[in-house]
C-alpha cells in the first residue's frame, strides 16, 4: 500500500542493483535516448553476466527510468552509456537501476 | 525525414 496520492507513480517499478564483472562490464545492451526520441530500453542481457545473475534480474524490454537515482529522461543515448560506465568507477562500484518491466 | 531503422544499441 504505497499510495503516492497523485505524485509521480512509482508502482510497477523494480529496483535492480548489480556490480560489474572483472572487466568492468555489466552484460546488457541499451537502446534509445532523448536524441532518438525513444525511452531507454534494455535490448539484450548476456547469459552469465552480472545483469543476468543479479536479483531481481534485469530483463530484455525493461525500460530504464533512473540510473543511480538520476532521472535520465532528458539524457541522450551516449549520456546514458557514460553514466552506466561511470558507475563502475564509482567507489561502491554498484549500478542501481530503477526499471519499468515490459 | 525519420530514420526509423536506425537503432543503436550499446553494450555496457
Amino acid at each position: 500500500g504505497k499510495s503516492m496520492n497523485g505524485a509521480v507513480p512509482h508502482d510497477n517499478l523494480v529496483l535492480i542493483k548489480m556490480r560489474p564483472d572483472e572487466n568492468g562490464r555489466f552484460g546488457f545492451n541499451v537502446k534509445g535516448g532523448a536524441d532518438q526520441r525513444m525511452p531507454i530500453i534494455v535490448s539484450r542481457v548476456a547469459p552469465g553476466t552480472p545483469a543476468d545473475m543479479c536479483m531481481p534480474r534485469l530483463n530484455e524490454g525493461d525500460q530504464v527510468v533512473l540510473i543511480n537515482g538520476r532521472d535520465i529522461s532528458d539524457h541522450t543515448h551516449d549520456d546514458v552509456v557514460m553514466l552506466i560506465k561511470a558507475s563502475c568507477e564509482d567507489q561502491s562500484g554498484e549500478l542501481i537501476l530503477l526499471v519499468r518491466p515490459n | 525525414e525519420e530514420k526509423d531503422e536506425c537503432i543503436i544499441a550499446t553494450e555496457v
